[in-house]
């Protein structure tokens, strides 16, 4: 059922698009993550590029990522611009953190598909190799968490780690703040390691806006 | 927008017509990415009979131009010329805690009209 059109055509729109706030004004301009591009170019369908890449495209479903899906969001760590987030050392000679996530922009009805971390680590002229990273949910309670995964640093490239079904559960609603701590396992070495950037690429379901499936004549 | 000199104007046989979207109308163009705009177009024009010579269609539309020819019924009327083809499109934007959003909404893009 349609629901009446408010008068005031902004409102209108934004409720159409199912934005539910008003924009606020000039954003922090950031660099627009590759990522992103690359799959904006891939669904819009005026692009030659998605042309050429095979369109038409499934509807509700994110084919680069091979999941379903109609909202991709780009999530930086908040507080991570323009500063690092903060660095302990709690045990030994490696380098722990504690990264959070602002999710409260996903609405209730929206279900994840994929909740990849990505973080990038500085290590000047260090052998990482056998380095790991561990996982851990994060909450105010002194004690530590139990790990959630654990995963090999790559040596000069970005980490990724899939969070959906770790410390995302799939198929209910994602909760407004995400905050992990993060350790490094980086052996005997006295490791100085920075993290430069964490991010999380999320992508969710909105029920809502995917074409009922056609009924065969 | 609809582009000035653009086929037949409002008149003429049932067919899609240009209407550009732009986000700048609504103020919108400071955040959102890309696309600037896009063609959404709109369906106008008369739905008439098939025209001679051309491929056959005999279908709902035409029985009720048809019957409207013969015996205009009070309340009946003539088909309408509405959207037969739609496509999607996908926005890139920052929303309010500056993430970066692409969003992909289905049957935005009129591609064809008919008469139904």
């Amino acid at each position: 059922a349609l629901e009446p059109a408010p008068s005031v055509p902004t409102t209108a729109l934004l409720q159409a698009l199912r934005l539910h706030e008003e924009p606020r004004g000039v954003p922090t301009l950031r660099p627009v993550p590759p990522v992103m591009w690359r799959l904006f170019r891939r669904r819009h369908p005026r692009h030659p590029q998605a042309a050429r890449a095979g369109y038409p495209l499934r509807p509700c479903h994110v084919e680069e990522l091979g999941v379903a899906g109609n909202i991709v969001r780009h999530i930086p760590a908040s507080g991570l611009f323009p500063r690092p987030p903060e660095t302990t050392r709690t045990s030994g000679l490696c380098p722990t953190w504690t990264v959070t996530f602002d999710l409260s922009g996903v609405e209730p009805a929206e279900r994840p598909t994929r909740a990849r971390l990505e973080l990038r680590l500085e290590a000047e002229n260090q052998d990482t190799h056998r380095w790991e990273l561990s996982v851990a949910l994060s909450t105010e309670a002194t004690s530590p968490r139990p790990e959630l995964l654990r995963v090999p640093v790559p040596p000069g490239l970005p980490l990724r780690a899939d969070l959906l079904g770790p410390a995302v559960a799939a198929n209910v609603s994602v909760p407004r703040t995400l905050r992990l701590a993060l350790s490094l396992d980086c052996g005997a070495a006295n490791a100085h390691v920075r993290l430069a950037e964490a991010s999380l690429l999320l992508v969710t379901l909105d029920p809502r806006l995917c074409p009922p499936p056609r009924p065969r004549r | 927008h609809t582009e000035p000199g653009m086929g037949a104007g409002p008149g003429g046989a049932c067919r899609t017509r240009r209407l550009h979207v732009s986000f700048r109308e609504v103020g919108w163009h400071r955040w959102v990415i890309a696309p600037r705009g896009f063609l959404a177009n709109f369906c106008q024009g008369a739905c008439t009979l098939p025209e001679p010579g051309g491929p056959p269609a005999l279908n709902h539309a035409v029985l009720r131009t048809l019957m409207h020819a013969a015996a205009p019924t009070p309340g009946a009327g003539l088909p309408c010329c509405v959207p037969a083809r739609l496509s999607p499109i996908s926005v890139l934007f920052f929303d309010n805690s500056d993430n970066v959003v692409l969003r992909h909404y289905e049957d935005m893009v009129v591609d064809e009209c008919g008469c139904r």
